[in-house]
């Protein structure tokens, strides 16, 4: 995974870079300490090695510590696996907000259009009982319209 | 052109460059200052032996020459290794969308769908809304059937009672003691025109 | 209301006013009537 191949990388550099700095090019460059003092000179440069390399692996860790890199490039291995039969270039940041935002606005204006068709079919039923009352009691006042004429022409 | 890895700064809370550049910096200072270290172990030491010839200047050169090279050192493999980490760790392949950004793949809507879609809703709230008062506008015509009603049950009521008031006291319908009363009235008249002639 | 599901029944809402004011024809024969009666009671007094 990615964690590993991180640490693989990192102690590599390390590697090279303390090959590179060998006790000869370390002699070499303090020829003539070396010639005075050779066993203190190899003393010097093994501690000066292994104290980089200390100081480079306690950074390391602090980063991938603060980074929680671990879990994160973990979880990143997880998630290319996942999308490992996509091949199309997948979705990626325009940089521009209102066109980003746009697709996380979408479910929720979808939701809100459920809601509102949910809400105004509700209404349209609602209204659909109280216009069949309303039809109902103009049915009853023409027949009392009527009852009434009827009396009135009976009156006449 | 500069590839920002916008996308790796949102997945890993930091850009993936700046992350190297700090484990740059943090490993050139380690470097300098035990080489610091180093040197100054070699001056201390040269302090006990006065009469080797070796000036500290002469140290210092050694230094130098030894981070010098140690530097081009540096600076070539962590500059792979950047290269490596960029590539292969901190990096989001292309093909790659991250949870998050699900939303993107499920609803690719373009702007003018968007706007469909806004326009759509802000329509349907407006049928609501025509709804809501066409709901109340309905009610409001019950509750004025109620008074009407009320008023013409009244009226009915009214001619009703008068029929029972006849069949109450005359034992029949209005009609038949209209049709009763009219005839006699009229003999009545008559004979009230009779006797104010005679009276004459 | 022009486009809601019940635009038919508010359309067609009949004027309550106009219903009422026609009763009030209804009474104004029935206060016929009842004069009538009312002369017809005194005669035969």
């Amino acid at each position: 995974g990615r964690a590993q191949l991180f640490s693989t990388v990192v102690d590599t550099f390390l590697e090279k870079l303390v090959a590179a700095g060998s006790y000869q090019r370390f002699a070499n460059c303090y020829r003539s300490f070396c010639k005075l003092q050779p066993e203190l000179t190899k003393s010097i440069h093994n501690q000066f090695v292994s104290q980089l390399q200390e100081s480079i692996k306690a950074e390391i860790q602090e980063v991938m510590e603060e980074g929680n890199l671990e879990v994160v490039l973990n979880s990143l291995d997880k998630i290319v696996e996942e999308a490992k039969s996509q091949e199309e270039p997948a979705w990626r940041p325009s940089g521009i907000p209102a066109e980003d935002a746009r697709s996380s606005l979408v479910p929720y204006l979808l939701k809100h259009r459920a809601y509102l068709l949910r809400a105004l079919r509700n209404k349209e039923e609602e209204n659909k009982k109280v216009a069949e009352s309303v039809l109902a009691g103009r049915g009853r006042i023409s027949e009392l319209q009527q009852q009434i004429q009827a009396h009135k022409r009976a009156w006449q | 052109s500069v590839n920002p890895m916008a996308y790796e700064a949102q997945f890993f809370g930091f850009t993936p460059q700046t992350c190297m550049l700090r484990v740059y910096a943090a490993f050139q200072d380690y470097l300098f200052d035990m080489m610091l270290v180093v040197e100054t172990v070699i001056l201390k030491k040269l302090e006990g032996l006065s009469e080797c010839g070796i000036s500290p200047l002469h140290i210092r050169k050694s230094t130098e020459k030894f981070l010098l090279f140690l530097q081009e050192n540096f600076d070539e493999l962590f500059g792979k290794m950047e290269e490596m980490l960029l590539q292969l760790v901190l990096n989001i392949p292309k093909n790659v969308l991250l949870p998050e950004d699900k939303v993107h793949k499920d609803y690719p809507y373009s702007k003018e769908q968007f706007q469909a879609l806004q326009d759509e809703i802000h329509q349907l709230q407006e049928q609501y809304k025509a709804e809501v008062s066409a709901g109340q506008a309905l009610r409001a015509e019950l509750e004025e059937q109620k008074v009407v009603q009320a008023e013409l049950e009244k009226i009915l009521q009214c001619f009703v009672g008068l029929e029972n008031i006849c069949r109450e006291h005359w034992n029949c319908s209005f009609r038949e003691s209209f049709a009763f009363l009219t005839p006699s009235l009229k003999k009545l008249q008559d004979k009230l025109k009779d006797v104010e002639e005679k009276s004459k | 209301y022009l486009h809601t599901s019940q635009a038919e029944v508010l359309r067609s809402k009949p004027n309550y006013q106009q219903i009422l004011a026609e009763q009030r024809e209804v009474l104004t024969c029935m206060e016929l009537v009842f004069d009538e009666l009312q002369q017809t009671g005194r005669l035969l007094q």
